[in-house]
């Protein structure tokens, strides 16, 4: 029998509600079953094979596919850290606001610690209220300097202080923690732009909140469109989710996701695992 | 205002003379895409579409109305009847002190939220002040003050106590005392597979009694929002919902499904991080955001 456009279309519905119900982007549900459906229509099978498996099982390739990143462009962070020459290594994190980039920044350099490289933190977020005493507290408990000046101050200058700072004392890394803001808002966007242009940091990393739905798609293809990303971190893995904001980021920016969050403590933060994030999505 | 593709789909459902089934299947699926687009829980999507097809198949015309304008005022219609017509206040007994608590997940915009409707209270001559009953995330306490610092409103809080529920009690207490009228308590981000800190919720709503009790949304929630909503409707009893960040391009599909699943009215939205934006809840508009 032959796979017709409309046998497709109908296993295609379903699994598609799944991916959309998973938090995938409609446009990325779409797109992935556009392709999916090209290589399916006309083709010939066996009289007893089901044409739904077949449909399902080209999906979960299709969604595989768009995982790969994280597999074949694998950012091994510490090797990275280690093999810099001229330190320090300069790390930017980025995002709308309270996905939690300040907490991922501390996050990081707590892994950094155990893993026995020195680092310091930069307290870029010069609007919001209480960001420098929320960023000291964590340095503070880490037991690492923080590069800060006053609330109004200079975004772009504090990071440059800091890896100015950092430069001289042969610290292996700088972490960069900027302000949230929604990507929409230019001038918010030239500011961020203008802290990556005096830096040059050595990764630039998109932070998303995992239970951000199809905004996540706008969010990371406009600070990738901005910024150029290196990887992204995905938050709030914790809060049961069905994974599908990992596709969306992966589909959109080509990069590969470096960590998830998986609660409130420095100790949560762990390696994206790609066959977990298919086996949520297409159990 | 409808967005592109859907507006296409009700101008060729209403090119056909009779009603046209597969005219109507089409615009269904539009509807569905455009809700689904917004963040709408997929659930909630498939429900609303299949009784809003059923209604849209009806040969019969109410008299004095093209398909056109009966197929949007149906949509319209199954919309509003999920998110009320206006906007409903926060209501505030006068002569007592209102003690208002807000909940949410982790950085949804509680404690900007708190600030923001601080303002908007002080601004219309109700005695506010602010307490922090954050005892988790760093910073909680000086990020509140600061906030009541810039609008000159009194703010309550423990930085060293560990117990959120003894922090809300002396605060509540302290501010009787001085007689305010409103007392907004912002609590710290909690979701629903954190039991121990639904627990602390759930005691904070049982000691203190408040008159209200607002989930905060984050407007660019996506399909969680559903359940997350439900959870926290079960374990405390959600008055309103914010909806905040709706200056940014979350289409607020997840908020609505909150207040399906929580039964509680939007009243006011979040359009910036500054402590003026906050704005009362208007149907109409978020609507026309959600479908495009
Ligand atoms: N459960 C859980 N909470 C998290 C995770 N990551 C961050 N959070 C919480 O999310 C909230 C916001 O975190 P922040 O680090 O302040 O977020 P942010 O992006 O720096 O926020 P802004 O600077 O205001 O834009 C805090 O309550 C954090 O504890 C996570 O992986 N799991
Ligand atoms: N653009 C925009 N940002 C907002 C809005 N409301 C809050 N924010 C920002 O969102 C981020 C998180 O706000 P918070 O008030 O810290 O959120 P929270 O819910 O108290 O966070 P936790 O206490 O960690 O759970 C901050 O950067 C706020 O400035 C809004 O309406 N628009
Ligand atoms: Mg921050
Ligand atoms: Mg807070």
């Amino acid at each position: 029998k032959t796979i017709t456009e409309r046998k497709v279309d109908d296993a295609l519905w379903e699994l598609k509600l799944q991916l959309i119900g998973s938090d995938v982007s409609v446009i990325v549900a779409d797109k992935i079953s556009e392709e999916v459906k090209k290589n399916l229509v006309g083709v010939k099978i066996g009289l007893l094979e089901n044409i739904n498996e077949i449909v399902k099982n080209s999906l979960r390739k299709a969604v595989e596919d768009v995982l790969r990143v994280n597999i074949n462009e694998k950012i091994d962070l510490i090797s990275e850290i280690k093999n810099k020459k001229n330190k320090p290594y300069i790390i930017a994190l980025v995002g709308v606001n309270g996905v939690g980039k300040t907490l991922t920044a501390a996050k990081i350099a707590f892994l950094l610690k155990n893993k026995g490289l020195n680092c310091i933190l930069a307290a870029s977020d010069t609007f919001r209220a209480g960001s420098i005493e929320q960023l000291e507290k964590h340095a503070n408990n880490l037991n690492i300097k923080v590069i800060k000046q006053g609330y109004g101050s200079d975004a772009a200058a504090v990071a440059y202080d800091a890896v100015n700072y950092a430069r001289a004392r042969n610290i292996d890394a700088v972490i960069i923690d900027t302000a949230g803001r929604v990507q929409t808002d230019k001038n918010l966007m030239e500011e961020v732009k203008k802290i990556i242009r005096v830096v040059e940091p050595d990764l630039k990393i998109f932070v998303g909140d995992a239970l951000t739905g199809n905004d996540m798609l706008r969010q990371a293809e406009e600070f990738n469109n901005n910024l150029g990303l290196d990887g992204a971190i995905l938050t709030k893995v914790d809060a049961d989710i069905k994974g599908g904001a990992a596709l969306s980021i992966s589909y959109i920016t080509k990069k590969p996701i470096l960590f998830i969050g998986v609660g409130g403590e420095y100790k949560d933060l762990e390696e994206f695992n790609v066959e977990k994030f298919i086996e949520m999505l297409m159990p | 205002s409808l967005g592109k593709k859907l507006s296409e789909a009700v101008r060729k459902l209403v090119r056909a003379p009779l009603v046209d089934e597969k005219a109507v299947k089409e615009f269904i699926i539009e509807l569905q895409r455009a809700l689904l687009e917004a963040d709408t829980n997929v659930e909630l999507v498939l429900e609303l579409s299949k009784r809003i097809e059923k209604r849209a198949m009806e040969v019969e015309l109410p008299p004095g109305i093209t398909r056109r304008e009966y197929v949007l005022k149906m949509v319209y219609e199954e919309l509003t009847s999920i998110l009320g017509k206006r906007s409903e206040p926060i209501r505030l007994k006068p002569g007592q002190s209102n003690v208002i608590m807000l909940v949410g997940i982790q950085g949804s915009g509680k404690t900007t939220t708190a600030g923001k409707l601080a303002k908007y209270f002080k601004k219309r001559g109700v005695k506010t002040a602010l307490v922090c009953t954050d005892t988790f995330r760093l910073g909680a306490y000086e990020q509140l003050k600061q906030l009541a610092q810039q609008i000159e409103v009194p703010f309550y809080g423990e930085p060293a106590t560990k117990d959120a529920v003894k922090i809300a009690k002396n605060g509540i207490n302290f501010f009787k005392e001085e007689k305010i009228e409103a007392i907004i308590i912002d609590t710290a981000g909690r979701h629903k597979e954190e039991k121990s800190l639904f627990e602390e919720m759930i005691s904070l709503s049982k000691e203190i009694k408040p008159q209200e009790i607002i989930l905060v949304i984050d407007g660019s929630l996506g399909q969680q929002a559903y359940i997350q909503a439900k959870a926290f409707a079960e374990a405390t009893n959600i008055g309103s919902i914010i909806v905040t960040k709706l200056d940014g391009s979350g289409r607020g599909g997840g908020a609505l499904s909150a207040v399906a699943a929580t039964g509680a009215p939007i009243k006011f939205i979040g359009m910036g991080e500054k402590i003026d934006d906050l704005e009362s809840f208007d149907p109409p508009s978020f609507l026309s955001r959600l479908l495009g």
